[in-house]
C-alpha cells in the first residue's frame, strides 16, 4: 500500500480539470508528468516482487525485469541488443484477449515460442522512415517484430523470444514486399 | 498501375494508386466509399477582436480546414500476420494503417510533430474520415466512458442556438468512441480514439477527431501562455497514437465497439527478463 499510494495520489492531482483538458502551464503540464512517472516507477517495483517467484525451467535470468518504457518511440534496449528474452504478457481485463504485441529487434530472423514451448507465427515489419527518424529517438534499429497473444483473464502468459543467425533475408526492393519465408 | 489492395479474411481496404490514401473499404463483397486524410485549421492569432485560439479556446481563422495530403508517399508492408500501408505526408506527419488477420478493424497508427511553426501560424491538426453514409447531421459520442450522447449539428437540446462558431461549436470531447450511422442501409461508422481528443462531424458522413495542436498566442481564459509546448530540444511535441475504425451493421457494432474499447484502454502490460538459456533449457 505505501507504494501504490504514489500512483493514487498522482491520479487524484491529475483528476484537476486543467490536467484532464490540458489547459495547465507547460511547468505544471512537467510536474504532472513527473508525479505519474513516479507513480508508475513504485508499482513496477510491486509486480517486479511477484515477478520474482517466477520459475524459468533452467534459464537464468539477468538483472531482473525490464519495462520498455519508449515503446512508443519503437525503442526498447532490452529487445534491441540481447539475443535471448522472456517476455512476461500480463492481461488486466476480466476476459480472455487476443492481442498483438509489437517491439523493437536488431536482429534478422527470431523464433518466438509460447508457454508449451510451441512455436508461433511472428512477422518482423520495417518501422516506417519517420519513426525511425524521430527527435530524440535512442535506437538504431529498424525492425519490429509482432505475434499474436492469447492471455487468460487477469492472467497472464510467458513468451520466450531467440534471435536465429543461420538465416538468409529475402527482402524484394523491386515489388516493396518484405517477405520472411 | 492499379489501385493497391490490404486485407485479411474479413476485411479488405483498397488504397488509392495516386494520393496513396485509404480510398474504400470491402466487406462481404459489399464496397464502401471511405477516404481518411489528415486537414489543418489556422489558429485565429487574436489581433483584432476575435480571441486567440488557445489552450481553452478552438479559434480557427478559417471554417475550412486544409487538406495535407497533397505530396503523400506511401508504401506497402505484407506479411503473414498484418498488412500495413506506411504514408509520409508530410516530413512532421505519418501514418500507419494495419490490418491484422482475424480482425474486423482498421488500425490507424499516427506520428504527428513537431508541427513547424516558423511561418507564424498556430497549427490544429485532425484526421477527417469521410464516407458517403446519409447520417443526417447527427452523431454520436461517449461521455467520459459513460452514457452515449446524440449529438445534432448546430443544435442544443435545451436551447436556441446561435450558431457562431460552425466548426468548434460542434467539437465534443470524447474518450471512448464517435460513430455515424445509416440507418436506410443499416450501417455505422465507429472511430475510437487511444486517448481523449475533440471530434465532431461537420458534415454528414464525415467524422473528425484532433491528434494535435500548436499555437503562438495566449487566448486569455487563464492560462496565461500559449499553447506552445517545446520538449527538450526546444524544437515542438511529437505525439503518436492510433485510432481504431469499425465499420458494419448498427446492431453488430455496439459489441464490437465495446470490446474494442476496453481492449484499447485496458491493454496489456509486457515486461521483459534478460535470459541466458540452451536450447536444451528451451526444450
Amino acid at each position: 500500500n505505501d507504494d501504490i499510494i504514489f500512483l493514487k495520489r498522482a491520479v487524484a492531482v491529475l483528476q484537476h480539470h486543467d490536467a484532464i483538458t490540458g489547459t495547465e502551464q507547460e511547468h505544471v503540464a512537467k510536474d504532472y508528468i513527473k508525479q505519474l512517472y513516479f507513480g508508475i516507477e513504485k508499482c513496477q517495483e510491486i509486480i517486479g516482487e511477484s515477478l520474482k517467484t517466477l520459475q524459468f525451467g533452467n534459464a537464468s535470468v539477468d538483472g531482473g525485469y525490464k519495462y520498455c518504457e519508449n515503446l512508443n518511440e519503437s525503442s526498447c534496449y532490452v529487445t534491441e541488443y540481447n539475443e535471448k528474452v522472456i517476455a512476461v504478457i500480463y492481461n488486466p481485463l476480466g476476459k480472455t484477449v487476443k492481442h498483438y504485441v509489437r517491439f523493437p529487434v536488431y536482429g534478422q530472423m527470431y523464433q518466438v515460442l509460447n508457454e508449451k514451448g510451441t512455436s508461433i507465427q511472428h512477422q518482423i515489419d520495417p518501422i516506417p522512415l519517420p519513426v525511425q527518424n524521430l527527435p530524440g529517438r535512442k535506437s538504431n534499429t529498424w525492425r519490429e517484430l509482432l505475434f499474436q497473444t492469447e492471455l487468460p483473464p487477469l492472467g497472464f502468459n510467458t513468451y520466450i523470444i531467440r534471435e536465429i543467425h543461420d538465416y538468409v533475408p529475402v527482402v524484394d526492393h523491386n515489388s516493396g514486399i518484405f517477405s520472411q519465408t | 498501375e492499379h489501385d493497391v489492395t490490404l486485407g485479411n479474411e474479413l476485411l479488405q481496404v483498397i488504397i488509392d494508386r495516386n494520393s496513396g490514401l485509404l480510398k474504400a473499404m470491402v466487406l462481404e463483397n459489399e464496397t464502401y466509399n471511405i477516404r481518411q486524410s489528415f486537414y489543418w485549421y489556422e489558429g485565429q492569432p487574436g489581433f483584432g477582436r476575435e480571441k486567440a485560439s488557445g489552450a481553452y479556446a478552438f479559434n480557427p481563422i478559417s471554417n475550412r480546414a486544409l487538406d495535407l495530403s497533397g505530396n503523400t508517399t506511401f508504401r506497402i508492408v505484407k506479411g503473414d500476420i498484418v498488412e500495413e500501408l506506411q504514408q509520409t505526408f508530410t516530413p512532421w506527419l505519418s501514418q500507419v494503417i494495419r490490418i491484422y488477420k482475424g480482425v474486423k478493424h482498421l488500425e490507424f497508427e499516427w506520428v504527428v510533430g513537431p508541427i513547424p511553426v516558423g511561418d507564424w501560424r498556430g497549427k490544429e491538426i485532425v484526421s477527417r474520415f469521410e464516407s458517403d453514409l446519409e447520417s443526417n447531421g447527427t452523431f454520436y459520442t461517449d461521455s467520459n466512458g459513460r452514457e452515449t450522447m446524440q449529438r445534432i449539428r448546430n443544435f442544443r437540446p435545451t436551447w436556441s442556438l446561435n450558431v457562431s462558431e460552425p466548426v468548434s461549436g460542434n467539437y465534443y470531447p470524447v474518450t471512448a468512441w464517435i460513430y455515424i450511422k445509416d440507418p436506410l442501409r443499416n450501417l455505422q461508422l465507429t472511430i475510437l480514439p487511444d486517448r481523449a481528443e475533440g471530434a465532431t462531424s461537420l458534415y454528414d458522413g464525415v467524422l473528425e477527431l484532433m491528434v494535435h495542436r500548436r499555437l503562438l498566442y495566449d487566448d486569455v481564459y487563464g492560462v496565461s501562455e500559449p499553447l506552445n509546448e517545446r520538449g527538450i530540444d526546444g524544437k515542438g511535441l511529437v505525439v503518436r497514437g492510433k485510432h481504431y475504425l469499425l465499420l458494419g451493421s448498427i446492431d453488430g457494432a455496439v459489441l464490437e465497439m465495446k470490446d474494442l474499447a476496453q481492449r484499447a484502454l485496458m491493454k496489456p502490460v509486457i515486461t521483459f527478463f534478460q535470459a541466458n538459456f540452451t536450447d536444451n533449457d528451451v526444450e
